[in-house]
């Protein structure tokens, strides 16, 4: 064991990740897999291989953080349809030397498939983002504790429609678990027909971090 | 004293040798993606005197082989060492189920000298 652990503590780890079943994890993403097929190509590059082009920054590690939160239990009370979602991102994996260059949010929000069969397309959405600043305390006023941060339409088709949004310096406060109290969704139907039941969009939520750890993506001295 | 020791074949002269690490044999097949192994390579072999030129060897190396075949017992011969590296990348799980791709430096040996 403590031999693993020196080889881990070279690759950057603390200890052994989850050495349970591969079943039921997530799936890799398709773009992941393209990065890591080109790094296999590129690795002789010293330069490039601290740059990670696909996003434009320096880095050496690319993260796919999983949204750890989930539907706000009561939030469909409001009215028909709407749903609040907390979307949490945890960062503590993230080394305190570590560099964060980038955190891009993604959110796909995919339209019931009864809806999606009826209408071809869901309804427009209203999709509104809040970062939480603080825990909302038991009858205060919610709206004290969060910040806007997008306010958009959204009409999610069958194949679903995706946000794309850079919260890098929000993702950096996120790297202290005290302060990091994720973000709000609150999604709200536009233009659904009152006679016609409707159904939520589901919502997916990823984080994008790319970072760099500067002892393990050092500049190569040049040798004469 | 040189005359006394046995002469250094070119199989045994300092060279990267080649060694392939599968991640199952260590037992991280559940959390690595991928690769599922790679060609680490690793250093092996004498570092005789004289010391050529393909030994990538620096000068201390090359005084430390004069001496140590001027007198073997006291002053060992330079290590056969990695000194060029190139870098791989793994994508795997951490301990919150994320998959992370990860660079990393100095992980398959390229070049071996004398030091």
């Amino acid at each position: 064991v403590p031999q693993q652990r020196l080889l881990l503590g070279a690759l950057g780890l603390s200890e052994r990740p989850f050495a349970g079943s591969r079943s039921g994890r997530r799936d890799v993403p398709p773009a992941l897999w393209r990065i890591f097929r080109r790094s296999e190509r590129v690795q002789a590059d010293e330069v490039e291989a601290c740059t990670v082009s696909e996003y434009g920054v320096r880095g050496n590690i690319i993260r796919y953080v999983q949204d750890q939160g989930g539907v706000i239990p009561g939030s469909g009370m409001a009215c028909p349809g709407c749903v609040d979602q907390h979307l949490f991102f945890n960062l503590a994996a993230l080394e305190s030397l570590e560099v964060l260059y980038l955190a891009q949010l993604h959110i796909r929000f995919m339209s019931a498939a009864r809806v999606a069969r009826l209408l071809q397309s869901g309804p427009t959405i209203s999709a509104v983002l809040y970062k939480v600043v603080r825990p909302t305390l038991k009858g205060a006023d919610p709206r004290a504790n969060r910040r806007l941060l997008l306010s958009q339409s959204v009409r999610p088709g069958p194949e679903g429609v995706s946000v794309t949004m850079d919260v890098t310096s929000l993702a950096e406060s996120w790297r202290r678990p005290a302060r990091n109290y994720g973000l709000l969704l609150e999604l709200r139907p536009l233009d659904t027909d009152p006679d016609q039941s409707w159904a939520a969009p589901s919502v997916e939520a990823s984080l994008v971090a790319v970072s760099l750890h500067p002892q393990q993506c050092r500049s190569r001295q040049k040798r004469s | 004293a040189t005359h006394s020791q046995p002469p250094v074949s070119p199989s045994n002269v300092c060279k990267a040798r080649r060694l392939y690490v599968d991640f199952k044999d260590v037992g991280w097949q559940d959390w690595i993606i991928a690769p599922q192994g790679y060609m680490a390579n690793y250093c092996h072999g004498e570092c005789p005197f004289p010391l050529s030129d393909s030994l990538n060897s620096t000068n201390h190396a090359i005084l430390q082989t004069l001496v140590h075949s001027l007198d073997p017992g006291s002053t060992p011969q330079p290590c056969c060492v990695p000194v060029r590296f190139s870098p791989i990348s793994m994508l795997y799980y951490d301990n919150n189920d994320n998959v992370v791709l990860r660079h990393y430096q100095d992980m398959v040996v390229d070049e071996c000298g004398c030091r």
